[in-house]
């Protein structure tokens, strides 16, 4: 079975896309077979891996809504090792269409199960996914409750600033709540600083505040401002391939394996 | 009657709740009465100007669900000339409270009529409000929806960042979709370029790229990238106040100049 990683923060803008195409790849780097589930209306995910309109015939908003199989809706990415299914625009509709539909909150879990259940492959690969990254819209609405009711664990991208540390207290409430209520095994599998400026004074107390409150949870590896990071999706690669050298490939490429290690001791 | 004017952007941390404060406040700072609605569950526009959770007995909630009078909910800021409608994280579930409920859409814009009507007065205040700024969550969901209907037009504060430009066509289209059918007055008032650093060829392009598209919607006043404007929300200060000589500041102050004589000739 793969595990199933939810970026999740409703805090807008704290690099969650950046995170899931950046980690997704490199994960892939190092031999792991990753699907990456694009839950976000906006379509980010898809797009910053080179999936245009035109492609996205089947998307997450079909697995969600008309039960249509995950690996009918898979992309290939160009990238050794990483699938897509992509997002479509009709994904923000997803919670007003299935509100008085039973499971209604599990959609994505029984999709993944099923998908396990079958193998889980992508495409003509025969190796196994063994990484499910879902990446989410800034909300705790329906999608995001979906993703977190079918994950192992919930990633938590953080950019260290003040309204972004505001909203870390909600988050957590509402993973406590999903872990009650839907999904007992759910956890937070660690806090990642992003978009980290060290001329920042701002930066440095909010980190320094992070990992007083949050110990081991947060991540060694911190994630730098680094604007070829922001380049890539323009040209529908992830930073890593379109600047293998730069800092901010470099601390995604750390953080696959610093994951990896923390997955082992689980 | 008051100009009501929504910041809107589903696009995650785009600087829609930094411009609402700190617009709000340039304006107040030159003569106007403004009234700031919170319309985001995250409420960092409240956090922003210092109102505490304690402080939040009464907010947008009671307004757009128990159809709680405006004025019975309005804060003063400390700000002479702004005040504010905080928000309250109970807000996150007005999507699903009023399904099933007539008029769900025009809840915000009867509210704000009934407010219109009785004055527009704020506390104590003898000079009625001239403007109305509502800060929304990063989606288009029914709270946006709902400040759309509500509004006489749509502020959208752009990051030059290529995700960023991604959202604008999908936000093109769900404003000319509230004015086909909930608001026909509803217009897109000015696109406002944010957290603009000099040194970054893509801000460059995709500022370019935008005026190229949208010519003379886009303000000529740019924000720039100062780190002063992110450490003001921590002292529960608008920028203006925190560190009035800032470039960020200076900026807003300009804004609130360029918007007014905007105002003017429509
Ligand atoms: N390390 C980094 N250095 C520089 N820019 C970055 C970095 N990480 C992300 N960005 C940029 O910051 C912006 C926000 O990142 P991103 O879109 O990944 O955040 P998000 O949390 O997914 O946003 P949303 O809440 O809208 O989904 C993007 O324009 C992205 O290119
Ligand atoms: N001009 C600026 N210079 C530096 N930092 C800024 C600037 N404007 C905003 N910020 C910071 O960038 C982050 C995002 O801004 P803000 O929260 O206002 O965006 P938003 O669009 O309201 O986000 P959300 O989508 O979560 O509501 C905040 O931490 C804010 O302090
Ligand atoms: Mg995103
Ligand atoms: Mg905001």
């Amino acid at each position: 079975r793969p595990r199933v990683i939810v970026m999740a923060n409703q805090k807008g803008g704290v690099g969650k896309t950046t995170t899931a195409i950046n980690l997704g790849t490199a994960l892939a780097a190092v031999g792991e077979q990753v699907l990456l589930i694009d839950l976000d209306p906006q379509g980010n995910a898809s797009t910053g891996l080179g999936i245009s309109q035109a492609q996205r015939v089947r998307s997450t908003y079909d697995v969600m809504v008309s039960d249509t199989p995950v690996e009918a809706c898979v992309l290939a990415t160009g990238i050794p090792g990483l699938h897509i299914v992509p997002a479509s625009f009709d994904l923000a509709g997803v919670e007003m269409e299935l509100y008085d539909v039973r499971r209604r909150s599990y959609r994505m879990r029984d999709q993944l199960s099923r998908f396990c259940a079958g193998g889980p492959v992508c495409g003509n690969d025969v190796k196994p996914i063994s990484y499910v990254l879902i990446d989410c819209p800034p909300s705790l609405n329906l999608l995001t409750i979906n993703a977190m009711s079918a994950a192992d664990a919930v990633l938590v991208p953080l950019q260290c600033e003040f309204f972004a540390l505001e909203g870390l207290t909600q988050l957590m409430k509402t993973v406590e709540l999903v872990r009650s209520s839907l999904n007992p095994r759910l956890e937070i599998q660690g806090v990642v600083l992003t978009m980290f400026d060290r001329r920042n004074n701002l930066c440095g107390q909010v980190a320094e505040d992070v990992r007083a409150h949050l110990g081991d949870k947060v991540y060694k590896t911190v994630i730098p401002r680094n604007v070829r990071v922001s380049e890539a999706p323009s040209y529908g690669k992830p930073a890593i391939v379109y600047d293998y050298k730069c800092a901010g490939s470099r601390a995604y490429l750390k953080l696959a394996s610093e994951m990896i290690r923390r997955e082992k001791q689980l």
